[in-house]
């Protein structure tokens, strides 16, 4: 029942596709809902914003977009791309992110239009976090099938308080996408931002829900949702930022850099249902409600808590009607638990394949008293191996229940001779599954060399989770279940919802020298004027005092109200009449002056402060008044 | 992103470093921390160019911009390095090197 003037929404399938039924984010029925993102702040942390554009300008935020221009003005100033220079990829994923969730406000951090640096990476993460409550994404590391990086420590550090203390301490939300390294053979778990448990991490499938060729696999993916495929497929319709087309749109744009603002998209839509909704809510909404789907290749498998993960789609398809009623009904989760295993020294030699070398580690009930973890969610396991070829290198971790992760994948084009050092990978596949018991780490070399040259020097197993019992999670399971008819999707139905954290933020505007000069110079000259003027009062009043004139015969001091002596607004004055010199007999011979003559026009156009400072000049002689007027005459 | 630590995004245009502080009084102030800051960056021959972000306790440290040989930029490097290294109260220093980040 929801119209839009768009002429391009129906090309929009990943919207509603009518030509393949269910291969869609499935959002008609919360726009319906009115659930459209309202009061929800994504943004694109990218390149810029172009916001003049139709399809952005009405959910530009202009009042925050005007604090950032005075300090990013440098950036802001040159904000619209030059054409003729690379097509900044992120235009076209606003209108993405825009046209799922169009109620929303949309924000953007220009991080990626020139030398990029830590620090830099850890100011955009917290930028206006209190303000800002989804980071999407779209850039990392890159996915050439030989890197291994990630957020440095200020960005782990930014990411880290980010989920702290963002959002009122609901915590930030940040969404990235997996990667488009797949013709590389590039994983995303060689992508400290797509395995980090701060971080949604967000995968692209076709419209047929097949992975592409673009697209990346990994362990720690948490869910999937629509982009391109190949030539033969649609691709998303967005906004075409140089508008060589002429229409300002696209139908051609693919990638994850499309996926991932959808997906934050969908999770603004949560956000409007419930808004204190937690950091590890949204994960656990998303691992909760993400659909498996039948895809063959996709190698499924369902853990021990009865969630299926597939390395290529996560948990399975983003689905907004399902997060969104999910998310109506959801109340907390329990804090995160965490638990960290001994550095495990090992120095053993990683055999040839089809051996491997086996560790394991026991983590028993007494190691978990402490934080209380009983059900996991993310496991990581920080590795340090030497190779001298690391792309040779194959990882799985098995967790208690015996469900397998492969979180380090072989890539032949991965030549780099200094193997891991304290490399951390990690798994969202036995999300829900028991915490106690034996972790093993599977290590082989896949690579042509004919003796062993690969050494485990050591690793460490870090556990996160909650105070959740198998139980407590089928429990949540069946709840869920039973809202996704729609029926708490009211605004009847509201969960009451903690007030959240006051946080002050930094403002990060900081005054230039140059501004500061000229301030001082200012203030100086203020106090300058305010001494010259004082002592030009002072003189003056002295000079009443003691004017013989007046101390010889009667001086009118101008009428002055009570209200204002009571009030203490009374007005400094001075006596506008003087004694009567030559010309003066010949002006009291003309009679007391009208109010038109006194109103002269300089005075009518002043406000109620000059006509009642003035009111004691209309009992004055006109020559009075035309010292107000500027002549220069001798008054008392 | 400019004015937040970039090679050339604040203007000074030199090397520059991230430095977490500890406050020695304790429980630092923002203000105590800033001006120990302020002289730590000094006494390394640096501007403190502020807090990095929301990040309590970390702050950016610049070499003001200015044509150096390479020879007087790794003494430079050097001088640097021994005076944050030296300094009690610094947790964690770290000179900021361009990422490689692309668009997906």
């Amino acid at each position: 029942s929801v119209h839009f003037n768009d002429p391009k929404y129906p090309q929009q399938w990943h919207l509603n596709n009518r030509r393949i039924p269910g291969r869609d984010i499935n959002v008609t029925g919360v726009w319906e809902r009115n659930v459209t993102g309202r009061g929800v702040t994504v943004v694109v942390v990218d390149d810029g914003v172009e916001h003049t554009i139709q399809d952005i300008a009405p959910n530009y935020s202009e009042t925050l977009s005007q604090k950032k221009r005075k300090m990013y003005k440098k950036h802001i100033e040159n904000k619209s791309p030059t054409y003729g220079s690379p097509p900044p990829s992120s235009l076209a994923r606003r209108p993405a992110l825009v046209r799922s969730c169009y109620g929303l406000r949309c924000l953007g951090i220009r991080v990626l239009d020139g030398p990029l640096t830590d620090s830099m990476e850890a100011v955009a993460f917290n930028k206006h976090y209190q303000i800002n409550d989804i980071y999407s994404c779209s850039w990392g590391p890159d996915d050439d099938g030989k890197t291994v990086d990630g957020p440095h420590q200020l960005g782990k550090a930014a990411l880290q308080h980010g989920v702290i203390a963002g959002r009122q301490g609901f915590g930030s939300i940040f969404v990235v996408a997996s990667g488009n390294g797949g013709q590389h053979n590039d994983n995303c778990n060689y992508d400290g931002y797509a395995n980090s448990i701060y971080t949604v991490t967000i995968g692209a499938v076709d419209e047929e829900g097949h992975m592409p060729f673009y697209a990346e696999e990994c362990a720690s993916m948490l869910a999937v949702t629509f982009s391109g495929g190949d030539k033969m497929l649609r691709s998303i319709v967005t906004t075409d930022w140089d508008l060589q087309k002429g229409t300002g749109c696209t139908e051609g744009h693919t990638g994850t850099s499309a996926a991932a603002p959808l997906a934050a998209g969908m999770i603004a839509l949560m956000l409007q249902v419930r808004p204190c909704l937690t950091w590890r809510d949204v994960q656990h909404i998303i691992v909760f409600t993400a659909t498996q789907y039948e895809d063959h290749r996709a190698e499924w498998i369902t853990n021990e808590a009865g969630f299926s993960h597939s390395h290529q789609h996560g948990f399975g398809l983003l689905n907004a009607w399902r997060l969104v009623n999910a998310a109506k009904i959801w109340t907390s989760v329990p804090y995160l638990a965490s638990y960290v295993s001994p550095v495990l020294k090992e120095n053993k030699a990683i055999p040839q394949s089809p051996r491997s070398l086996e560790v394991l580690w026991n983590v028993s009930r007494t190691d978990l008293e402490m934080s209380g973890l009983k059900t996991l969610e993310h496991v990581a396991v920080t590795v340090s191996i030497t190779h001298p070829r690391r792309g040779s290198l194959e990882l799985k971790l098995f967790c208690p229940s015996g469900m397998m992760s492969l979180i380090g994948t072989p890539r032949s084009m991965d030549s780099d001779p200094n193997g891991f050092n304290d490399w951390t990978f990690s798994t969202v596949r036995c999300w829900g599954e028991r915490a106690r018991g034996t972790y093993r780490l599977v290590v082989r070399d896949v690579g042509d060399e004919s003796f062993q040259v690969g050494i485990l020097r050591q690793w460490q197993l870090t556990l996160y989770g909650s105070v959740w019992s198998p139980v407590d999670i089928r429990d949540r399971q069946r709840l869920l279940e039973s809202a996704m008819s729609g029926k708490y999707l009211h605004d009847d139905f509201v969960l009451p919802c903690p007030p959240g954290l006051k946080i002050p933020e930094e403002d990060g505007y900081t005054i230039t020298p140059n501004t500061l000069k000229t301030l001082v110079l200012v203030g100086c000259f203020t106090v300058f004027w305010t001494i010259y003027y004082m002592l030009e009062v002072y003189l003056s009043q002295r000079n009443v005092a003691s004017n013989q004139t007046c101390r010889s015969g009667p001086c009118h001091w101008p009428h002055r109200s009570r209200k204002a002596k009571e009030e203490g607004t009374e007005l400094e004055s001075v006596p506008l009449c003087s004694s009567k010199d030559p010309d003066e007999v010949e002006t009291e011979s003309r009679g007391p002056p009208t109010t038109s003559d006194l109103l002269a026009p300089d005075l009518l156009e002043q406000g109620d402060w000059s006509l009642s400072q003035n009111k004691g000049a209309l009992d004055c002689p006109p020559q009075h008044l035309d010292l107000l007027h500027g002549k220069k005459e001798q008054i008392c | 992103l400019a004015g937040t630590g970039g090679p050339h995004g604040h203007g000074l245009g030199g090397p520059s470093w991230a430095v977490h502080l500890e406050s020695l009084e304790g429980e630092g102030e923002e203000e105590t921390l800033e001006q120990q800051a302020d002289a730590l960056a000094r006494a390394a021959g640096l501007v403190n160019a502020g807090r990095i972000g929301e990040l309590q306790g970390h702050y950016l440290f610049v070499q003001p911009a200015g044509h150096r040989l390479l020879l007087e930029m790794e003494a430079i490097r050097q001088q640097v390095e021994a005076v944050l290294a030296g300094h009690e109260a610094v947790r964690w220093h770290s000179e900021q090197r361009l990422l490689r980040r692309a668009k997906r």
